[in-house]
Order: structure tokens, then C-alpha cells, then sequence
């Protein structure tokens, strides 16, 4: 996955069984963001990798005021990257239990 | 504490916490 400058990572242990996980995002290189971030903390959030996308997080991290606008994309670009990593991760590891 | 929490209208409950100076890439 390219590097957007947003990191998004697992914020607990991922054992395969659970839909809802939680991720912790922060902003690394606010470069490259087109708007300012409002402060370069660590948000953590639950995310339902069965019921949610991750552009409806990002929409809500910018109604939140985390994020500009115009920075929808390059958050749940980031977003999309994990999960999709964790959902590969899954199949290759417990393929019986997807 | 230095955690702050932000509730979303549509539920979800946003915690921010200070990032370890160790992953922040050189500004």
C-alpha cells in the first residue's frame, strides 16, 4: 500500500474471531495532507470489518473536525489499506473461521 | 489524563491519545 502519511494500525490483538476490531490512526507526515490536521494525536476507534467501510469512518472523522474535507479520500484510503491487510491476514490464517 | 474522547452523532466513540514521539516521521 502507498504511503498516504496516515498510518492506521491494530490497536489490539487480532485473534480472527470478532467483526468488530479495534484501529488506531494518526497523521505521520502532515505533509501530505491537503488540509491541517487538528492536532497530530492518535485516534482510536472500533471498526465493524462485516457491517462498515472505511470511508463512513473517514466521514465521520471529518465531521468530528480530525480532518479536512478534502482529505476524505486519503483517510479512508488509509483505512481500506488495513483492513483489507487484517482481512487477508484472516483468510490466510484461520481460512475456516472467514 | 492526556486521552480525550470525541462522540460521533452517529455513535461511534473516537479516543485521542498523544502519538509516541517514536512514530511520528521527522517533521
Amino acid at each position: 500500500a502507498e504511503d498516504t502519511g496516515v498510518r492506521v494500525e491494530l490497536a489490539e490483538e487480532d485473534h480472527g474471531r470478532k467483526s468488530s476490531i479495534a484501529l488506531r490512526l494518526w497523521v505521520e507526515d502532515p505533509k501530505k495532507l491537503k488540509g491541517k490536521p487538528k492536532d497530530n494525536g492518535a485516534i482510536e476507534f472500533t471498526f465493524d470489518l462485516e457491517k462498515e467501510t472505511p470511508d463512513d469512518v473517514a466521514q465521520e472523522m471529518i465531521d468530528s473536525g480530525f480532518f479536512h474535507e478534502n482529505d476524505l479520500k486519503i483517510v479512508a484510503k488509509s483505512i481500506r489499506d488495513r483492513v483489507a491487510l487484517i482481512l487477508w491476514r484472516r483468510e490466510r490464517i484461520w481460512p475456516r473461521m472467514q | 489524563s492526556s486521552f480525550t474522547q470525541v462522540v460521533h452523532s452517529a455513535g461511534r466513540r473516537f479516543i485521542v491519545s498523544p502519538v509516541p514521539e517514536s512514530r511520528l516521521k521527522e517533521q
